[in-house]
């Protein structure tokens, strides 16, 4: 008779405790747990090291299968969305973003699409002189498609490169918040064909299981091309994005890792992975 | 929801007599499932589902006509108690100026929620607040602020250029002494716990000002990290309680029950919206359910 293999359960322990630690969520885990026990030798699930080797590759796989590819301006002017909740790390990134495509000798513009918070519009154009980019404001209150719709044209007329657009913050429950993001990509795409090229979800590493929530509604929305993943200079270890992978083939294309100007890399799978298991 | 699904575990025995300890392990096993889609810390939920199980063992479910509708009264009633069924009110009794500082991680809503206290102090407490930006590294926070405290008539300090945080805070509390100002309020700036320096800055600025409420501003949406996040800015600055935002969200809120677990501090407050009149009193009820599922 064939038992069912499975890993022993004083075995598995640890290991569920480590990925459910890193907020890779209870379905993620179960589900790694049973390829393990469908892919592996009997003998082979009594070994821990074992285990650890073919939970990396499992993982891996599943980000493979969502691989993004870096951010290339591939026509003029190459119009990319940043979204995502409240205080995620939007601006800070376009910030970052900016520098990093203009090093890599793109002419860029950000425009600030946040009409709503207190001192938002100010604080991209901070970041906008610190790395020496066009900036395009709204006036406060302004409808933030109207916004777009100007930054589209002033990047077309001033022959612009790569246009940042920043949105501001706001819950996926709200529905009136996501129809004006939905408007924006409208306008956006009425006034320029392709238009945006790129459409950026930003999470934060320390939100729990709500990030998958959070992807599914804004791609829903919006059809999300990539996530920049931040604050993963923190302890948390930003786990959901394997649930994201796995169930909406939505890539991380970039990790935020820290406040300044140079804290931003492209997503290395690899990395993320034996980042898990420290 | 959870409720319906221990009912249908625990139904399901009645038909063969006496419950048995396998019983209360499967439906312990549903709660904990439950908890950890939540976000509850995974060995906060260890621990949770440990003192169940022991309440749960006991007569009152084993011996009880419907031990499904027990249960559940006993995983809910355990769940208020770590959450704390005190009252959370905001202790401002000390002589003016009273200090409120605020400090969490980045982008958790503490400018926000500071405008939040000082119109909430304001309106319903006839309390005459002052806010201080304390941030003087992310840009236009303390334009930030300003801009919040003009939209609810508060008086903000004029915070300069080249002054350190410590400093700002103790020349505000000068002027708050000096004026009819009885509360000030500190915005500090976002930062991560594992920061030495900057967790050194709250300390500094602490030992300045001696702020009677220190108040952790976390993100409901937060998810196994909220543990080590709430142990480190506890064992830093000994809180005195936290509010948890972005209530207004479909986040399950898990994280209020590790925070408490771990630092044994008070809820005071829900963050329920961007608007500065989104600020509720912790009720644990209102978060019980939520958490549970
Ligand atoms: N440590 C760390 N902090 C970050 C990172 N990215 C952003 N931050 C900080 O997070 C806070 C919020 O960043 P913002 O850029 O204002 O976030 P946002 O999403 O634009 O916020 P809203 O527009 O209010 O929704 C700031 O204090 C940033 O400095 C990161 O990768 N690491
Ligand atoms: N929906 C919702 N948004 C909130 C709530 N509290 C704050 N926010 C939003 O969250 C974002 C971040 O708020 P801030 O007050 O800037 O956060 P912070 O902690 O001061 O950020 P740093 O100073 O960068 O650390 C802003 O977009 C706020 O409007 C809340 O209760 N609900
Ligand atoms: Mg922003
Ligand atoms: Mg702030």
């Amino acid at each position: 008779m064939l038992s069912k293999k499975e890993i022993d359960e004083g075995t598995w322990d640890d290991f569920e405790e480590t990925l459910i630690m890193s907020d890779l969520g209870v379905t993620t885990t179960m589900k790694l747990r049973e390829r393990l026990e469908t892919k592996l030798a009997k003998k082979s699930l009594e070994d821990e090291e074992t285990i650890e080797q073919a939970l990396k590759e499992e993982i891996l796989e599943i980000l493979k299968g969502a691989q993004g590819t870096p951010i290339k301006a591939v026509s003029q002017p190459f119009v990319i969305m940043v979204a995502g909740v409240n205080g995620v790390g939007k601006t800070t990134t376009i910030g970052k973003l900016a520098h990093k495509l203009k090093q890599e000798d793109n002419n860029v513009m950000v425009a600030a699409g946040d009409t709503f918070r207190a001192a938002a519009m100010e604080q991209l154009e901070v970041w906008s002189k610190r790395v020496g980019t066009e900036f395009l404001r709204g006036e406060s209150g302004r409808d933030p498609s109207s916004v777009a719709f100007d930054a589209v044209k002033a990047a077309i007329s001033k022959k612009i490169g790569i246009l940042i657009i920043d949105t501001a913050g706001r819950l996926h429950t709200k529905d009136n918040l996501m129809e004006e993001l939905k408007k924006m990509k409208r306008v956006v795409g009425r006034e320029l064909e392709g238009a945006p090229h790129e459409t950026l979800l930003v999470l934060d590493a320390t939100t729990g299981q709500n990030a998958i929530q959070q992807a599914k509604m804004f791609n829903e929305a919006l059809d999300i091309t990539g996530i920049v993943l931040t604050k993963l200079d923190g302890t948390a270890k930003g786990g959901v994005i394997i649930a994201i992978a796995d169930e909406l083939n939505i890539p991380v294309k970039y990790i935020g890792i820290g406040e300044s100007l140079s804290d931003l890399r492209e997503f290395n799978a690899e990395e993320f992975v034996e980042a898990l298991f420290y | 929801g959870i409720s319906e699904k221990l009912n249908t575990t625990l139904k399901r025995v009645r038909g063969y007599g006496k419950l048995s300890e396998k019983n209360i392990d499967e439906a312990l096993r549903e709660v904990r499932l439950s908890l950890l889609e939540a976000d509850v810390n995974f060995k906060v939920v260890r621990d949770f589902v440990g003192s169940v199980k022991n309440r749960a063992l006991g007569t009152e479910v084993m011996e009880s006509l419907s031990p499904g509708q027990q249960f559940v009264k006993i995983v809910h009633e355990e769940l208020i108690n770590v959450l704390g069924s005190e009252s959370s009110e905001l202790d401002l009794k000390s002589a003016p100026p009273v200090g409120i500082m605020l400090i969490g991680l980045q982008g958790s809503g503490k400018t926000t929620t500071a405008s939040k206290l000082a119109k909430y102090l304001k309106d319903t407490q006839k309390r005459n607040p002052y806010l201080v930006p304390a941030d003087i590294y992310r840009p236009a926070a303390i334009d930030q602020l300003k801009v919040l405290a003009g939209q609810i008539g508060v008086d903000v300090y004029d915070t300069q250029p080249g002054v350190m945080p410590a400093q700002i805070c103790k020349d505000a509390m000068e002027i708050a002494r000096k004026s009819a100002h009885d509360i000030v309020i500190f915005d500090t700036a976002g930062r991560l716990h594992i920061d030495n320096e900057l967790m050194d800055e709250l300390k500094t600025i602490k030992s300045e000002v001696s702020p009677h409420q220190v108040l952790l501003v976390a993100d409901a949406m937060t998810g196994q990290d909220a543990v080590n996040v709430s142990t480190s800015f506890n064992e830093a600055m000994d809180i005195d309680g936290v509010v948890l935002t972005k209530m207004d969200g479909d986040a399950r809120g898990g994280a209020a029950l590790s925070i408490k677990a771990v630092t044994g501090k008070p809820i005071k407050f829900f963050g329920t919206g961007e608007k500065l009149e989104a600020l509720e009193v912790f009720h644990p009820d209102r978060i019980a359910s939520r958490i549970l599922g």
